[in-house]
């Protein structure tokens, strides 16, 4: 499996459509602080299918909508896309595809919440299907947030079982 | 599935050992159950003991002595089991200048396998990128990203 | 004491708005009282907005801009009262380049009147202590200290 | 007030007697991690009469005494000393001093615990007495340890009465 691009749009500070392609090998991100670094790693927290708002650094859900700057209003939704290739055979023929496949998430402050997998409705656990086996999910061992470096030491003994589980 | 825990946990105990001797030198590590006799529901503990020290419990370790710990088993998992994709947010922040070179030659040993997204303001991490990301609000409040390079990275910076 | 309350907290309020502008550049901040009507018992609340950001509570802010927020309370209240010594270990970790020159040039503005012990790895930081200490483990487990210059530490960064 | 020296001997991994001078200004203690730096803050809390191990990052108090290396034997006690100067008349007056004052706190692995002024045996009480009024003490505002930046921004709305009230 590959990730090849993320797509974001009102989710967090990204209010704009933006895409952000995932090379081979090792890609740095850097900026200012406050630029919205972490926001990235929220985006791709909450399309793998994240619940709960504080796992994001939010109150409530409506945080991951952009909630206005200075000059621009408020958004209606949040929407993040995940472009993945080189997936499971099983599933790639579940979609009708041969290689790429998209997951999209979006959520209304009205509340409503929508899960698409190659711009086809479906549920949540359709996604989590997806990278069962894989080792990857919202909160996967793989994906370490800012200052919680220590989650891995600071873990039960249960909890590193499972860790060592998913590798099995 | 016991039999399968216990040849994955061996196996496993095995790269830790050997990372932990990467990242840390010398020392003494090791993975150990809480509850051998019981392969089914045992938990897991670490004990670890870097190099020329006694074996402590994990709290009196130093905050870039827990980080590298913490990379020593996520690194161990990789080697026995890579997952398609990594994402650290900072976790070289408590590092020392040599600590973030072990650390980013464990990462670029591992990158054929797996796609590793880094977020850091390290200098010496950004330079074994492959590409590199840049975000920023140049409209206050909005984030952007463009793809940059190292020398645009530096000048920014000064 | 309920009138010593409340000039100290109007005094100290205009201080951090003052100190926010010096770290944060433009932006809104501001302390306020959770039951002004009670200033016996009233409580302290923060609130701060980036530059061209909304109000948004302080869970939403990234680390670097918490760093930077806990160390604007910290300096406006050193303006109003200092304290003789101030001991910071490793803050300056999730700061950028440039929150890292705004942050030691307060730290330089106050050192007049507040010894300040400064633990860190960035090199910047270094750069504008009066004294330099280096701690080493020269023999496994036994820690050691001694003078050190800038030349050395950048040598021994190498 | 000021802060000239503090002294270490089998304090966590400074088992050897070891002085630390703190000129005016900005001083910069650096090192590899591990080394022992953020050790010196604990011996600073500890001094300044800090009753709870977990707050010195330890189990219980004997984790604070030198445990041993490779080389060398665990030590039987930990002492830490600090020499102040420019002290507050009455308090200088009290210890029959005109400039220097050093506080000195010993503690035994068999549970002894010592607090000395000056090399005259007194209580931890008359140590915290030193530094009423001046905004310090172990839990001080004005000493952040390591990763505990956002201990200010997560503090009660109390809390942060409290610390301004320390500065009235
Ligand atoms: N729903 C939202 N709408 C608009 N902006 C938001 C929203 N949620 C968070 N933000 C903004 O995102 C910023 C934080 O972004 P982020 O945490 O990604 O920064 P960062 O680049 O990781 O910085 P650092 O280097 O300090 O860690 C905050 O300043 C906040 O204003
Ligand atoms: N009672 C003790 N006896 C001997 N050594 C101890 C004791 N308590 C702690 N240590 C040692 O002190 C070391 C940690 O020191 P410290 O936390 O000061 O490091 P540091 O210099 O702050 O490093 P970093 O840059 O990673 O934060 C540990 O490795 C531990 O072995
Ligand atoms: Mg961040
Ligand atoms: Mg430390």
């Amino acid at each position: 499996m590959k990730f090849n691009k993320l797509y974001l749009h009102g989710f967090k500070s990204f209010v704009d459509k933006t895409t952000v392609d995932f090379p081979d090998g090792i890609t740095a991100i850097v900026g200012p602080n406050g630029s919205g670094k972490s926001n990235i790693m929220d985006a791709v927290r909450w399309v793998f299918g994240e619940q709960n708002a504080k796992e994001l650094r939010g109150a409530d859900m409506e945080d991951i909508v952009f909630n206005g700057s200075q000059k621009r209003k408020p958004a209606g939704f949040a929407e993040v896309g995940l472009t993945l290739s080189d997936i499971d055979e099983a599933v790639a023929a579940k979609y009708g595809t041969f290689s790429e496949i998209t997951i999209t998430r979006k959520f209304y402050k009205t509340g409503e919440r929508e899960y698409y997998i190659n711009n086809r409705k479906c549920r949540l656990k359709d996604i989590k299907d997806i990278f069962m086996d894989t080792g990857l999910g919202a909160r996967s061992i793989s994906i370490i947030e800012q200052g919680k470096v220590d989650k891995i030491i600071n873990a039960s003994p249960e909890e590193l079982r499972f860790f060592l589980e998913e590798t099995a | 599935t016991v039999r399968m825990f216990e040849e994955t946990f061996n196996s496993v105990k095995g790269k830790f050992v050997e990372v932990f001797h990467i990242l840390f030198g010398n020392g003494e590590a090791e993975l150990k159950l809480t509850d051998p006799d019981n392969m089914l529901t045992s938990g897991v503990e670490i004990y670890i003991q870097p190099p020329g020290k006694k074996l402590q419990h994990m709290g009196l370790l130093s905050g870039g002595e827990k980080a590298l710990t913490a990379m020593t088993l996520l690194f161990a998992l990789f080697l026995q089991k890579p997952t398609p994709f990594c994402f650290l947010d900072e976790v070289d922040a408590p590092l020392d200048d040599a600590n973030v070179e072990r650390y980013v030659g464990m990462v670029k040993a591992l990158s054929d396998k797996t796609q590793f997204i880094l977020i850091t303001h390290n200098h010496n991490t950004m330079s074994i990128a492959d590409s590199i990301y840049g975000v920023a609000m140049q409209e206050y409040g909005v984030s952007t990203i463009l793809s940059v390079t190292l020398e645009q990275v530096a000048r920014a910076g000064r």
